[in-house]
């Protein structure tokens, strides 16, 4: 059986809002290593790969493979059940029909208990190897999420260059062009502001400004993003959760003109 | 317009 305790509901809360607009139906896999999620959207063009650490709850008990075949949106509702501090318990047998959310308030005596029916998904999955990006910009995630917003209101999609100069974001639309340049900056008093750029070679590619907006719903989880490029594969695009946990989007470039 | 990949073209399944 599978019984994982999260000392605050924020996280999982957080996690399924920032992916249900991409993706719908999903399996959450546990095993005695975590849980995890890999799923992609209806186009095939962006995948979420979510992976929460044993050591991201306390306690943690997964006997044997458990797949969680779970509606997102029948999540959602629960989990807006849950207040943000709530210790969140989830249970399920090990051929399970539901999985049992429980909400423990840690300041008063509550207890809330809902079941959610779960799904036969039959999900594909995609082997993503270990991959040594040509370019890695670590930056503020809040930063990430206003240039892909400023960016969206002139064009649909964005170039990202890296070089040794730093990172450009630019577009081209109907009404004009707009582009933001960012260059490494450390920030001792303010670590969260740092921008670092590993480089190994020049990278360019475009991608779909409404896929990365999408992504940046899950700026709220983590102070800082990695975003990660190599010419020809797909970007990933990382926010670091505590205790090794992590939530990965990846996206097709877009190719041609 | 660019066209969008499909993330199969480079990832295969397991």
């Amino acid at each position: 059986m599978l019984e994982a305790r999260l000392e605050q509901a924020e996280l999982l809360k957080k996690v399924v809002d920032a992916i249900k607009d991409l993706v719908q139906d999903c399996n959450f896999d546990c095993n005695d290593s975590g849980v995890a999620l890999q799923a992609m959207d209806n186009s095939h063009v962006a995948l979420v790969s979510m992976m929460l650490k044993s050591e991201a709850f306390s306690p943690f008990r997964c006997d044997r493979n458990i797949a969680l075949g779970i509606n997102l949106s029948s999540l959602t509702k629960v989990l807006r059940c849950a207040q943000n501090n709530d210790i969140l318990t989830v249970k399920a047998e090990d051929a399970p029909d539901v999985v049992n959310l429980m909400f423990e308030s840690s300041d008063s005596d509550r207890l809330s208990e809902y079941d959610i029916k779960l799904m036969d998904i039959d999900q594909e999955h995609l082997g993503i190897p270990e991959t040594e990006y040509a370019a890695t910009v670590t930056m503020p995630s809040p930063e990430f999420q206003r240039i892909c917003r400023d960016l969206s209101a002139l064009s649909e999609s964005v170039s990202i260059e890296c070089t040794k100069e730093g990172v450009k974001f630019a577009c081209n639309g109907d009404i004009g062009s707009g582009a933001v340049t960012l260059r490494s900056h450390s920030d001792v008093e303010n670590p969260d502001q740092n921008i670092k750029i590993d480089l190994t070679e020049p990278v360019a590619l475009t991608f779909s400004l409404k896929y990365l907006s999408n992504f940046c719903k899950a700026s709220g989880l983590a102070k800082s993003v990695n975003i990660c490029l190599s010419n020809e594969v797909p970007l990933l695009v990382e926010y670091g959760l505590a205790a090794n946990s992590y939530l990965r989007f990846y996206l097709a470039p877009k190719i041609g003109d | 317009t660019p066209i969008q990949n499909d993330l199969s073209e480079f990832y295969t399944m397991v």
